[in-house]
């Protein structure tokens, strides 16, 4: 529920400062969660560059936040120890936005009983409501789901709810720290008038027989066909999984009537670009040969070319045989384009061909791998169970491996491990700044309708293990040895994670286990770039940026830039106030101005009255004088008349 | 994986926003929320 007022708003793209206190996986996090809102939402975030009024992030004691824009110049939002998860950033970032929690909204006693006997004494305060005069729910019913409700442990005596839902089915559902809601979104996009995202693009499950604009090419031998089941598979779409009968279409490429290196392209409506980077997620099934593949291609308009130019993206080739696979393609397209499918029939004997669905277009970064885990239900039931990813490389070069812990009876675990690979000898150790974000993928086919569950780590260089040496350094030097299924031995570098990554009970829940599969994704990249205290010997283009402003020191909270190649400081300022001069070092107001403008008018009437009541006295002085001899000459005439 | 060979960044416990801050011997209202200076 918001804070009623529109002078409380933020504008839409909101000034931020990343303050050099925050630890370096807080900063990371936090330019996850702007993406999240970049991709759900119509609120920006850019840094900030002199505006009246910005929000300073920084590593205070605990996660806090205040509610709405107070107008304050520089408006503080602390991401203290414990609060680097992306949900907790979303959460007070809503607060800066104008939300208040959502137990705390006019109506919330028909939904939640707060059991008052159960609250430590003198917490109660924490369980207000608020007047609809103060607060206003924006018409949308009351959220269990929220990123802005309390769990049912808030501030409890014993053991017992706090907070008991009338419905009993939301009792663990209250609490929830994944993403926002779907209300969460509607209310902020509400508040802020918005009626597009940033960063979305579109979004297809092929329900519509208008195949969501898609056309088919007229130069290619075959055409896609959106059907709702083939015979020799799938039995049904991904976006409903045969869940709902006459519904749930996708589209299919068959490849059993067609001879080899026949096409059929499926191309996207026309999508324009504003951030020149995309990422494009769809699922693909293969019935047909295991030589048919699938090309992706992109036909970007530039002025002169009327077709537009076709560019291959990626071929996927052996694409296995019998189930949904999940694809991320990456594409760097500046100008109005199309997105293509293209279905090739490749050798050997097909009784089906290839399928897709639930194609999910955004400018956002793909994540760097997939680890897709079949069979999921059967391994989160087994006892002492544990599962480790295969091995990955980062964009670096360093390998790593996730280990998913499923022994608890009540929470899955979590986390990273770095393990030898084949570049360490070139790597950098221990290793620095690399954050890993591991990502439980919601399979909503609407990619804006997703509740993400993802946690992030960060390598520290210089962090150590309880024995001395440091945690993060090569793992044939720190690790464990272990072998991998095929007989390659490794060695494992110790875990970094959370047992708390998710419930059991919230893993069943939503679409994270779709098809009895689940999918972690996994981004592993470098963030020294945001270490801006520290030069890291790493040639990013970021690096000049930070050795301009390494010898620049900004007073009174300004922060330093680079401009044309120099460094300058960003001065704060408020509604009425402003700091100035080359450090910052100056402050002014609008009272020293209207100081200074009534003491300058003052000043300068003064100077005129003077000026002016000398020049009268000068001319009448004058004039007197001459008066005097006029009369002096008169008397010696008439003496000499006499 | 023994518990030897893996960290656990929240020692085992979910703590929510609001525990994080009490833990610290944060007040704040509601949980989370810093008023402005007039108390508004």
């Amino acid at each position: 529920n918001s804070i009623i007022g529109d002078h409380k708003r933020w504008p839409h793209t909101i000034p931020y400062v990343l303050e050099d206190s925050l630890e370096m996986n807080a900063k990371g996090v936090i330019l996850n969660a702007f993406e999240r809102y970049r991709l759900k939402t119509c609120i920006d975030f850019k840094p900030w560059s002199g505006e009246a009024n910005y929000i300073s992030v920084f590593k205070g004691s605990g996660c806090w936040s205040s509610v709405g824009n107070i107008h304050a110049g520089k408006q503080e939002l602390s991401i203290g120890t414990n609060c680097d998860r992306i949900a907790t950033v979303q959460h007070e970032f809503l607060h800066a936005l104008g939300f208040w929690h959502e137990q705390s909204r006019a109506d919330r006693d028909d939904y939640v009983i707060i059991v008052w006997d159960r609250i430590q004494p003198g917490k109660e305060h924490n369980f207000n409501i608020y007047n609809d005069s103060v607060s206003d729910s924006l018409n949308v019913p009351y959220d269990y789901t929220s990123v802005m409700h309390y769990s049912k442990t808030a501030f409890q005596n014993g053991t017992e709810s706090t907070i008991v839902t009338r419905i009993s089915e939301f009792e663990d559902v209250i609490g929830q720290r994944m993403d926002f809601s779907d209300y969460d979104l509607l209310k902020l996009n509400q508040l802020y008038n918005c009626t597009s995202s940033l960063s979305f693009m579109d979004s297809c499950d092929f329900e519509l027989e208008n195949i969501c604009g898609m056309i088919q090419s007229s130069g290619d031998s075959a055409d896609w066909q959106r059907v709702s089941q083939v015979l020799s598979g799938p039995e049904s779409d991904h976006s409903k999984m045969g869940q709902c009968k006459d519904s749930g279409f996708f589209m299919h490429f068959n490849t059993s009537i067609l001879n080899e290196g026949a096409t059929a392209m499926l191309e996207s409506r026309l999508l324009y670009p504003k951030r020149g980077f995309q990422c494009l997620e769809f699922y693909l099934y293969n019935s047909g040969s295991g030589n048919d593949q699938l090309n992706i291609y992109t036909r970007e308009y530039t002025t002169g070319q009327q077709g537009g130019v076709l560019t291959l993206q990626r071929q996927i080739k052996e694409v296995p045989i019998g189930s949904w696979q999940l694809h991320y393609v990456t594409l760097q397209v500046t100008k109005k384009f199309r997105v293509v499918f293209e279905g090739l029939r490749g050798p050997g004997t097909s009784s089906g061909g290839l399928s897709i669905d639930d194609i999910n277009l955004s400018e956002t970064r793909c994540p760097h791998h997939i680890w897709h885990i079949q069979n999921f239900t059967q391994i989160l039931g087994g006892q002492d169970t544990s599962v480790y990813s295969p091995p990955f490389y980062s964009s670096k070069g360093y390998a790593f491996q996730i280990y998913m812990d499923l022994r608890s009876s009540t929470n899955v675990g979590i986390y990273f491990h770095l393990i030898s690979g084949a570049n360490d000898d070139q790597l950098q150790w221990p290793c620095p700044w690399q954050q890993a974000t591991m990502t439980l993928l919601d399979q909503n086919p609407d990619i804006r309708q997703r509740m993400f569950n993802q946690r992030s780590i960060t390598t520290d260089p210089t962090m150590t293990s309880d024995n001395g040496s440091y945690f993060w350094d090569r793992p044939s030097k720190v690790g464990v040895t272990d072998v991998f299924p095929n007989g390659t031995q490794f060695s494992r570098g110790i875990g970094y994670g959370t047992t708390v990554f998710i419930t059991r009970e919230r893993l069943k829940s939503r679409e994270f286990i779709k098809g009895d599969d689940i999918y972690i994704l996994l981004t592993v990249e470098d963030i020294s770039h945001l270490n801006s205290t520290s030069a890291v010997p790493d040639p990013v283009p970021t690096l000049a940026v930070h050795n301009a402003c390494s010898e620049v020191v900004c007073q009174n909270g300004g922060i330093c830039v680079v401009q044309d190649g120099r460094a300058e400081c960003k001065c704060p300022a408020g509604e009425d106030w402003w700091y100035m001069g080359k450090r910052c070092e100056k402050r002014g107001s609008t009272r020293d101005t209207v100081i200074i403008a009534v003491s300058s008018t003052v000043t300068v009437f003064a100077v005129m009255l003077i000026i002016t009541l000398v020049s009268v006295y000068c001319t009448r002085r004058k004039y007197r004088k001459k008066a005097r001899a006029n009369t002096a000459a008169m008397t010696l005439e008439n003496q000499h008349a006499f | 994986a023994p518990e030897k060979f893996v960290k656990d960044i929240d020692g085992g416990i979910d703590q929510d926003i609001f525990d994080i801050n009490q833990g610290l011997g944060l007040d704040l209202f509601e949980g989370d929320i810093k008023l402005e200076a007039n108390g508004k």
